[in-house]
């Protein structure tokens, strides 16, 4: 475990508990995609399925059952919740993600690192991972008034993203035989829409203008 | 640990 690696974990669970504390405390989700959020929970369930076959670590384990829990919660909340639920921009939060869920799942039947079920999975997880955030993104740009706790959700996500980068940069080099082609591409991809997508909001900010992101 | 059968990462 390396720096890099622990910072990104912590800012991961830092944009989790942000979004819990606004669900929790203010009752809200408003300008939260449920798009993002379902498309999380299948991430995380599809890539722990190892978590009943494989012990790493006690650190390991916790943090999955932490992610599971939460993204299930999260999605259960914006659903269901009656408070909760009348606050989520319905009408705004239009991306068709189930379109974005077949090639990933095509692309993890063609590219993975072994033709197993918990292979395919592990890389249809990754797959899906990197583009889960678009809904999110999309729905930013719609609302207007991007509250605080928004905002530090997305900017901590994008910190573990890219602290993640560093931590794949680290080990390559630390590490003899740390070589994961499938995670370092769908990674960089995925990072590279936050940063495209912060340029922008950086930018609007700068200049105190309503967040438009080019067509 | 097998090769390409074991990820640490989250």
């Amino acid at each position: 475990m390396n720096i890099f690696r622990l910072a990104g974990d912590m800012t991961h669970l830092f944009s989790v508990l942000v979004l819990l504390l606004k669900i929790h405390t203010i009752k809200s989700c408003a300008g939260i995609s449920l798009k993002t959020q379902e498309l999380y929970a299948i991430v995380f369930t599809t890539r722990y399925l190892d978590l009943f076959t494989t012990y790493i670590s006690l650190y390991n384990t916790i943090m999955k059952l932490i992610f599971l829990g939460s993204s299930i919660s999260i999605v259960w909340y914006m659903r269901h919740h009656k408070v909760v639920r009348r606050s989520y921009d319905k009408d705004q939060d239009t991306f068709r993600h189930y379109l974005l869920m077949l090639p990933c799942l095509l692309l993890a039947l063609l590219i993975n690192e072994k033709f197993t079920f918990l292979e395919v999975m592990w890389a249809f997880s990754l797959y899906l991972e990197a583009v889960a955030i678009l809904p999110q993104l999309v729905l930013l740009q719609r609302t207007r008034n991007i509250d605080n706790l928004t905002g530090q959700y997305v900017l901590l996500l994008g910190a573990y993203r890219a602290l993640y980068v560093l931590n794949w940069i680290y080990r390559y080099f630390t590490e003899e035989n740390y070589v994961h082609w499938i995670t370092w591409v769908s990674g960089i991809v995925q990072t590279l829409l936050y940063a495209d997508f912060f340029y922008y909001y950086f930018q609007s900010w700068k200049n105190n203008v309503k967040l438009q992101l080019p067509a | 640990p097998p090769e390409g059968s074991f990820h640490d990462e989250l």
